[in-house]
């Protein structure tokens, strides 16, 4: 099963 | 703001392309053009648009000013435009609305329409410059192909780059499928190329239901470049005359 990442656990806010 | 575009098409696509990924946005308008950053609800995907200062003519913005646009209505909006229109995009300062003009190219008709802005409280995040693993070119109507064939077969694709080609694999409850890509040059077409630069092999697995999103951006380039590396986003772009953009980020998915 794999595990869907959100883009906040790469890029953070401005 | 007043910022003319030869064509309503490519504003039409852009807008066409993102709307169901988003659907309140700022367009972020100053001097050097137009740009967008937006988060789809469940923040895994992210669209940045960047509309250049020099693919408007003329393009004119005296300060900064964020139109907060629906896109559902804007769309409504840009339905009455033609293709070939001549768009200007007009906004006041501190503005209410935003004024779109549509002009038929023999200036027999003129229709103009105000949208109503909202506010619109964005968070914004920082992309970091990445030099990417790999980076593979290839037509967009192949990469279209590719996806909405996958998604047939799974939920998800394992995107695997290396120096031979790029392979999408999709594994689900009918059976497997795969597709690879080898580098390689048309002389007489070089809209057909795919072009692979790697330093390091990668593998990724992405959702196909983002990726065949994306994909709506089709129409506006002939070729959609992927950017990978391990454990970070991928990045599509569709690239634009006049180093205008629309990319797309996609947050991967991990093995648990």
């Amino acid at each position: 099963h794999q595990y869907q990442e959100q883009l906040s656990t790469f890029f953070k806010p401005k | 703001l007043e910022a003319r575009l030869e064509a309503a098409d490519l504003f039409k696509k852009v807008v066409e392309a993102i709307k169901d990924l988003v659907q309140h946005c700022n367009f972020d308008c100053n001097d050097s053009g137009i740009a967008l950053q937006a988060m789809d609800n469940s923040h895994v995907a992210l669209v940045s648009m960047m509309l250049t200062a020099d693919t408007f003519t003329p393009f004119r913005c005296d300060r900064n000013i964020p139109l907060g646009i629906d896109l559902t209505s804007l769309t409504k909006v840009l339905r009455a435009a033609q293709s070939s229109d001549i768009l200007t995009i007009k906004s006041e300062d501190a503005p209410d609305v935003v004024n779109l003009v549509f002009e038929g190219k023999d200036q027999d008709r003129i229709s103009e329409y105000d949208l109503k802005l909202m506010d619109i409280d964005q968070e914004h995040l920082g992309i970091p410059d990445t030099e990417y693993a790999a980076t593979a070119s290839m037509p967009a109507a192949d990469f279209k192909r590719i996806c909405s064939d996958l998604l047939l077969i799974s939920e998800a694709v394992s995107i695997e780059c290396t120096k031979e080609g790029i392979t999408f694999k999709a594994e689900g409850d009918i059976g497997n499928g795969s597709v690879t890509l080898r580098q390689h040059s048309d002389l007489e077409n070089s809209d057909k190329n795919v072009d692979i630069s790697l330093t390091e092999p990668v593998a990724l697995s992405f959702s196909l239901k983002y990726l065949t999103g994306f994909c709506k951006a089709t129409g506006l380039s002939n070729q959609v470049r992927l950017c990978l590396s391990n454990d970070v986003p991928l990045m599509v772009e569709y690239a634009l005359a006049n180093n205008s953009y629309l990319r797309f980020y996609l947050a991967p998915k991990i093995g648990d």
